[in-house]
């Protein structure tokens, strides 16, 4: 079922966040589902900024990918 | 803290830097001293140093540039990526580039050339992104006055190069606190709006009834105009404002803007000259009345007349049997004081006028 519009807006910073500071592989092997690469990269920054482990794109965990920071990634190379 | 994969380092601690263009934001002299300050934080603590160059390459290249700058990792225009830089190594190695879509500043008022600058020039030294909120490394920029370096970034880059043989004293930020320290105390608590604020150091940790995990944050993040060190707080919700006491000062909080007129000086409330600081406030929403702790004694002041109640103050060994005789903070929920004091959180009823259980202090903080 299409996001609605604000979500899919959410869902596409989301993974651009996570592409370029955590590592997730592009296309569409990144997105939703249990366990998916999306999943484990949102944990991944959870466990980061000690936010509630949850693997969703809940509001602290999008507040954060929000705020301006540095374009260095979190993890790895 | 954290290095880069295996720990990439300058081999030769004489690191040599060079400024390739300047932003329009500021002027020259204002970013070369911005920079020349970035470098001495990481010099104060380590062998290091650092020679300007003018010409030729050099280990560190600083430039300014916006969406894609030639190395296949484009900005993004205002906000978001504020700057960027490659760990130690020889070519683009340890070149640091900034974002010109930013507003450049040397003070708060946009982004802080300096603070980027530190936070940058430690990647192009070796240091990665820490997790520690505290520290000069975390990924998220905040604006932060005097030394920017916690410990946890001076244990880091100590890691790799070793201290400073001829130290100058540097006074570190302290990490952030730790919510499960078992021996956590609180500076200050306060409702606002349903939500639960723990002030402690230079961070407040924001509990909000369906967020189990409490989220920590710098105070100046969200209140810049605040001290980075606060007494006592309480909410009144009848006029939806929080009022935070530190030292002989308290501001008025609309929600996150301050109240204009603030801040005031305790004393208006009507405490004596002789009082410094207020260690505790409680506003008790059954009878309208603010509790404000300073030692061991209280006060009690009527929100609605705004003056204080005539036979105070009055000891807290006196009127809440069973406490401690000080308060570091208190709440107030359902009939129940709470006070905080060091590492234990005494729950008072105020109907049966006895404490009715001793619980761990950060026990609210889901530890």
């Amino acid at each position: 079922v299409p996001l609605p519009s604000g979500d899919k807006d959410n869902q596409n910073l989301a993974e651009k966040y996570l592409r370029r500071f955590y590592g997730l592989p592009a296309g569409l092997q990144g997105r939703q589902g249990a366990s998916s690469p999306f999943e484990t990269k949102i944990k991944e920054m959870q466990r980061f900024f000690k936010l509630k482990v949850t693997g969703n794109l809940d509001d602290n965990t999008l507040d954060l990918m929000k705020q301006a920071r540095c374009g260095v990634p979190d993890i790895g190379e | 803290y954290n290095h880069f994969p295996r720990h990439l380092k300058w081999q030769n601690n004489n690191v040599t830097f060079r400024i390739l263009n300047y932003t329009p934001d500021l002027k020259k002299s204002d970013v070369d001293r911005a920079i020349r300050n970035a470098l001495n934080v990481w010099a104060d603590v380590t062998p290091l140093t650092f020679k300007k160059l003018h010409v030729g390459n050099a280990d560190i290249m600083i430039s300014f540039g916006s969406k894609e700058h030639g190395d296949y990792n484009p900005f993004d225009g205002p906000d978001g990526l504020l700057a960027h830089a490659y760990p130690p190594g020889q070519g683009i190695g340890g070149d640091t580039h900034f974002d010109e879509d930013e507003h450049w500043t040397k003070d708060s008022s946009s982004y802080n050339l300096f603070v980027v600058a530190a936070h940058e020039l430690g990647h192009a030294l070796g240091m990665s992104h820490s997790s520690n909120a505290g520290a000069l490394m975390y990924p998220v920029y905040t604006y932060t006055t005097g030394y920017p370096l916690s410990e946890d970034d001076i244990e880091g880059i100590q890691a790799l190069y070793g201290p400073n043989p001829n130290p100058r004293k540097v006074k570190p930020k302290p990490d952030a606190p730790n919510k499960c320290d078992p021996s956590l105390s609180f500076d200050a608590v306060t409702e606002l709006r349903g939500e639960t604020i723990i002030f402690k150091d230079r961070f407040y940790w924001r509990i909000h009834p369906q967020m189990v995990e409490p989220e920590q944050t710098l105070i100046k993040s969200t209140w810049p105009s605040i001290p980075n060190k606060v007494d006592a707080a309480y909410e009144n919700p009848e006029k939806d404002i929080v009022i935070i006491f530190s030292g002989i000062r308290m501001w008025a909080l609309n929600g996150y803007n301050i109240v204009d007129g603030y801040p005031k000086y305790i004393h208006k409330l009507g405490l004596p000259k002789t009082v410094r600081k207020v260690d505790a406030a409680v506003y008790i929403r059954d009878t309208g009345k603010t509790l404000l702790f300073t030692e061991e004694d209280y006060w009690s002041y009527d929100e609605a007349t705004g003056t204080m109640d005539s036979g105070y103050p009055r000891t807290i060994e006196e009127d809440f049997p069973g406490m401690d005789d000080e308060v570091d903070a208190a709440a107030y929920h359902y009939g129940y004081l709470y006070f905080f004091h060091e590492q234990l959180q005494y729950e008072y009823s105020y109907t049966s006028r006895k404490v009715m259980r001793i619980l761990r202090t950060n026990s609210i903080l889901n530890c």
